[in-house]
């Protein structure tokens, strides 16, 4: 219903912006009706603008630009309205060293309202899980999982025993 | 609504029956070496979540998706992925938190109070199945059970790998229904 | 044939001239924060060999490879991108290292023995201009040099960000395309 | 013509074959006619069997696998006829540690025939690099570069892939 899009509308893009600016340091984050005048068949697009550089089509942000603020979007959707869990999988790869940092300090900010999973490489992004599942392929071709649970490493044995049950 | 555990048995390179037990809320990394399977994973979860397209799955027919047989395993006849959720207002009989899901219509009864399990099996034969607490059910019914909680047709909630740029390069209107998901 | 040097100027975020030299062998990294204008000097190399897609080089259309100005710069009026190129057969007058390059066709006389410079320059009133070693050529010229070397208009040489898994998904007869290239 | 394109497709298989299974310590990486009655106007499919899995698409391997397999048919292409450079765009964005080592292995033996210019995030693939160019945006949305001229990184770099072997 239209009345139900617009209060969404707004209230994501409430969020949109101010976590926006944190990744970012600043700039302008925002999501604008393509057809202003139509709200209830408008599509959206979405502004993107770092600090110091001129508005253009979000086409031209650079890969780990793109990968910020896309994550900005979904994090602020789910703190209009939360999802019982999120898959991200390896969406750090495009980032630097301190972006990763940022964006992992964003997860941790949403982590209490919804379960996480995140596929990674990134020993940064990992420092946060307070599980880790290892995917192993020991034997070629057969995944196997062993889990380690990082807030109290002496109970990975255990709960690998669990596990394959 | 919390999510509790992934089973998956005979999907993709999952040959074996392995498990993910998740608290429902927090982190939980997957890490491994390169083509270790953890992809798959999530795989498994956009497919048992009712997956149409077995090109989203990077297969070319959705008989991909079952285990098929590696140096010293044969193919697997079977493939199943069971999604476990808890829902504490079922459980207690008083409205549960609200993260998005509709209060499920017409929910067999489960083996545990709150409990949700989603199941869906693909046979070799082709024969596919989907099950909602045990019970044979339609995709339809799995499909209402998650809609507007960015798990449904339009999962906003799971982001594939190098798929991240999808909502920057969609139509405006695909953004519209993304919008339209979660209001 | 060797790379010598990529010149910058007025080009997406190289408001002022920057310039990157080569011994013609070897590995340069280029690295760097988000956002800094890596990839926008993998647009530049693309953009000097003749590239006729704005979409491909992340634009709209051809003027958003013009430094549109930032919180300091106004807009530039001009974008300009300069490869030079040496190729020793030329410089010595025998037959050159055969790196893939057919010999130069009709090549103007250059600054220095054996030297090849590509030049590309976009006006902000739209006018465009390709150069060979000064002298003003038409973007056949350009494409007719780097003919069969990997960095014609199907430059397999060249990987775009995010773009690596083209050659697996491109349709069959694409892929005939890139070893006919090669051949 | 047909017989250049029959030259070039034998010649560069050859070269695929042995890159693929030296990336991967075996397996199975070829390409492979569409339409073997019909060179002259085949397509062209690839064939990835990493070792121990059972032959299927392309299409299901994993992110990394892809970029080792095109890489490998890259390096294949420039060994039977090499270009004057190649450019790589964060090519090793999706490789895990050991794998991007490899890939790097790769790039230095094929590095005194091709000036290779490669961007990227990675400490370990920047060590084998004899010139870094810094990009840097110190004033607002201006790039500006910095070269630098590594003194002889090549020598350390192999001690480190004959230590992670
Ligand atoms: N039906 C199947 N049966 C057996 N193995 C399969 C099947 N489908 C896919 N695989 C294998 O799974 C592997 C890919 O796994 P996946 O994409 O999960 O890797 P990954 O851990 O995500 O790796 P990366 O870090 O490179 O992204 C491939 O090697 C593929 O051959
Ligand atoms: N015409 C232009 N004028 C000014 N700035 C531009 C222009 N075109 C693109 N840019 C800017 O260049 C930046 C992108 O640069 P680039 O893609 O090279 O980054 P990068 O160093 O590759 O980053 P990453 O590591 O994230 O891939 C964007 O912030 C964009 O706003
Ligand atoms: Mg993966
Ligand atoms: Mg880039």
């Amino acid at each position: 219903t239209r009345k139900k899009f617009t209060a969404a509308f707004e209230g994501i893009n409430l969020h949109f912006r101010q976590v926006f600016a944190t990744l970012f340091g600043g700039g302008i984050g925002e999501m604008r009706l393509s057809d202003p005048d139509n709200p209830g068949e408008s599509g959206i697009d979405i502004v993107a603008q770092p600090p110091g550089k001129r508005l253009q089509s979000v086409a031209l942000l650079s890969g780990g630009e793109k990968s910020l603020t896309v994550m900005a979007l979904l994090m602020a959707t789910f703190r209009y309205k939360p999802s019982p869990f999120c898959i991200l999988d390896e969406v750090d790869s495009q980032l630097d060293e301190s972006n990763t940092v940022r964006m992992r300090s964003l997860l941790k900010e949403m982590a209490p309202e919804t379960q996480f999973i995140v596929i990674t490489h990134s020993k940064t992004t990992m420092e946060v899980a307070e599980t880790l599942y290892g995917v192993t392929m020991g034997e070629a071709g057969v995944s196997r999982l062993v889990s380690v649970r990082m807030s109290d490493p002496a109970a990975g044995a255990e709960e690998q025993d669990r596990e394959r049950e | 609504l919390r999510l509790k555990q992934i089973d998956l048995c005979g999907f993709k390179s999952f040959c074996d029956r392995e498990r993910l037990r998740f608290s429902g809320t927090g982190i939980a990394a997957v890490v491994g070496p390169n083509g270790c399977g953890k992809s798959n994973i999530c795989d498994a979860v956009n497919w048992v979540l009712g997956e149409q397209s077995a090109k989203s799955l990077r297969g070319a027919r959705m008989h991909d998706v079952i285990f098929n047989g590696s140096r010293n395993r044969a193919p697997a006849g079977l493939a199943t992925v069971t999604l476990i959720l808890h829902d504490s207002g079922l459980a207690s009989g008083s409205a549960g938190e609200d993260n998005g899901m509709p209060r499920p219509v017409r929910l067999p009864a489960s083996r545990a109070p709150g409990e949700i399990a989603v199941t869906r099996k693909l046979f070799s034969s082709g024969q596919s199945k989907y099950m909602l607490n045990g019970k044979v059910v339609r995709l339809r019914d799995v499909q209402d059970l998650f809609l507007g909680s960015g798990l449904g047709p339009n999962h906003y909630a799971i982001i594939e790998q190098g798929r991240i740029g999808r909502l920057l390069s969609a139509r405006a209107l695909d953004r519209r229904a993304f919008v339209e998901e979660a209001a």
